[in-house]
């Protein structure tokens, strides 16, 4: 079946942090197969600046920006809650893991408390104001906008006073979920639909998929 | 510009950095 059969079983092994498909699918809403698809890309992002295998937040960023030099605060806590090890790459595994949260049949729960270790900067446990507004400068400073200072605090403000209902200047965990209840919106941006059948999505994987099932 | 009428995580979900849809591309 021609390039599609180019990496085979022996090369799959030798790559760092690889993990059994089977394992991967019983911990995620994954099947085998669409392990195996998201090996694919894997490969693909792990190879697309440092060929070692692994995705360093470079390769991470460039595939969200198409430019590796892209700072960006949110794509830096994404990595940073993918790379589970925090040895400073994301595994396969990690890769898998982390990913099956965005699937649509993940558990909402886990959703929204990703969102909030995402939006926990600092890993306090808790959204400080002073996070949010920082959020929000980051958020502007990429899209280009531009809104005064005192703009942007009567936004955090509001938002705390909906969010933050025992008023004690934080949003805990389970403020949060409570918030996101009311605002379900605010984690449309966890699920990927591609993630619903991936080995569809990518053509190309099923027809590797297929002859490795053959094999 | 609609921002004003957002709260901040409604603005902050936008973000390109959340957006992992980008990694599927091709």
């Amino acid at each position: 079946m021609g390039c599609v059969c180019s990496t085979s079983s022996s090369e799959k092994v030798k790559t760092p942090g690889y993990e059994d498909p089977t394992i991967l699918a019983s911990e995620t809403p994954f099947t085998v197969s669409e392990v195996d698809a998201l090996y694919e890309l894997y490969l693909k992002l792990s190879n697309s600046i440092i060929e070692d295998g692994l995705i360093h937040k470079e390769e991470f960023q460039l595939a969200l920006f198409r430019n590796k030099n892209e700072k960006n605060l949110f794509a830096d806590r994404i990595f940073d809650l993918f790379d589970v090890k925090r040895n400073g790459v994301i595994e396969f595994g990690e890769f898998v893991r982390s990913l099956g949260v965005f699937h649509p049949n993940a558990a909402l729960e886990d959703k929204i408390a990703f969102a909030f270790r995402l939006y926990d900067l600092r890993q306090t446990g808790y959204i400080e104001k002073q996070e949010l507004k920082e959020m929000v400068l980051a958020l502007l400073h990429e899209s280009d906008l531009y809104l005064s200072d005192e703009m942007i605090e009567s936004i955090v403000d509001k938002t705390f006073e909906d969010a933050d209902t025992k008023e004690d200047g934080r949003i805990d965990e389970d403020e949060w979920k409570a918030f996101v209840s009311q605002h379900p919106s605010l984690i449309k941006n966890m699920t990927l639909p591609y993630l619903k059948d991936i080995t569809l999505a990518f053509p190309s994987f099923i027809a590797r998929t297929e002859v490795e099932d053959s094999e | 510009v609609a921002p004003v009428t957002m709260n901040a995580f409604e603005l902050i979900s936008k973000s390109q950095g959340l957006n992992l849809s980008s990694l599927f591309e091709k």
